[in-house]
């Protein structure tokens, strides 16, 4: 899945392109890109130009242009806010997570059904799940983090769609479709034990 | 990574094979697994050959053999049990997660080095680090989630391949490597998340 290794790869490619800057390189062709990420000159070329980054094939790409247009698509620059919606257990722990901040990642609120989860007055503010509209519209949040149990995470997720939600990390054990713009990654962590069970099994056999 | 959808792909095998079974059926060919999961005839050969489930290719595969194989791989027959290691957020939430039950996937314990965290008499009881030795062999334990700070993250693995434990789910943000008959599945939720903004902003160019 192509899509899935998307930052890390664009992360080293502005790794390397800050390295040279640092030694004085102006321009860059794919393939000193490539030879430094150990990967072929076309999928540099075809993730440049899925990503819209401008570069002609001959002269070269400008090394200043292409690190702020990474720097842009990574958002390096900028907050990131998501939702936790469903603060139970785990929920409560993506909640609390100082490692997103380093991330620049920032859980702005979450949200909940329980009246004795609410807290408005929390560090993070959990709110009633009927705020959800309001809360995505006047804070243009985007990314919603869906822990709630898996009863509900359907119709939890129709419900964030339709506030705007545009992008949903799924951790209920359902498979969650996006389309229509809506893009969903689903974590089935009770899956990858499963997986890695079974492969040491197999390596018993 | 092929490794990283076996379960799902023999859990479908299975399933197809059960049904065939009620229908009557006491031979399969790879053609009709293919056909019946959307994958190429090859890929089921491959899969079958790399768990060593015994068949011919002329002849075919019996169903009743296959289903025990996968029984026996997919572990359906028997608890799998896991430690989790560093009781904080994260790993509390995991103890406790109903979810695991389902999947026959039984906690057996919790490990910290924090006193406070100890408590020997919880439903699910939390040792002392200094204990992993002793209970993965007396327990047989092969398989530790790893929850722990990522400062010491590389060295409680470390411990925890010394006393024997094959299968290792990290979620501290650290590329752990296995190696040496040690499998490592590495969750990064951090990224999952940056990786779900960068798709959304590219969409937005
Ligand atoms: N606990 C874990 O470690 C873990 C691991 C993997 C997956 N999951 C999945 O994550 C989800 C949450 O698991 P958990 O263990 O935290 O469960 P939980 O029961 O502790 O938390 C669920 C929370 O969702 C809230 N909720 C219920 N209906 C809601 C709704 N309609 N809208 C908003 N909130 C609602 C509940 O009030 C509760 O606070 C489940 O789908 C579970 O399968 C959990
Ligand atoms: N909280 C989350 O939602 C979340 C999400 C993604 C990744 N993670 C990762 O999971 C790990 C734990 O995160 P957390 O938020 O639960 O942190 P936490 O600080 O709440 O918990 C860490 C626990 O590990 C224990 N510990 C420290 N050193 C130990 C050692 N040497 N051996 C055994 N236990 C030890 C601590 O006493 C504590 O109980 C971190 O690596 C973090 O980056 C957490």
């Amino acid at each position: 899945n192509a899509t899935k290794e998307v930052v890390v790869r664009l992360t080293k490619y502005k790794n390397v392109l800050e390295k040279l800057r640092s030694l004085g390189f102006v321009k860059v062709f794919s393939d000193n890109l490539a030879d430094a990420l150990g990967v072929s000159p076309a999928l540099v070329r075809k993730d440049f130009s899925f990503f819209g980054l401008s570069g002609k094939k001959r002269a070269g790409y400008r090394v200043e242009d292409l690190i702020a247009q990474l720097n842009h698509i990574l958002g390096v620059d900028e907050i990131q806010r998501v939702i936790v919606v469903g603060c139970g257990k785990i929920g409560t722990a993506l909640m609390r997570y100082r490692g997103f901040a380093r991330e620049k990642i920032r859980v702005v609120s979450g949200f909940d059904v329980d009246p004795a989860k609410i807290d408005a007055n929390a560090p993070v503010p959990i709110r009633d799940l009927n705020e959800i509209p309001y809360i995505v519209k006047s804070e243009s949040i985007r990314v919603a983090i869906l822990t709630v149990p898996e009863t509900v995470a359907t119709q939890v997720a129709e419900t964030l769609i339709a506030a705007g939600i545009k992008g949903i990390l799924n951790f209920a054990p359902i498979l969650l479709k996006g389309g229509n713009g809506v893009v969903v990654q689903n974590i089935n962590i009770a899956l990858e034990l499963e997986n890695l069970f079974c492969l040491l099994r197999f390596a018993d056999k």
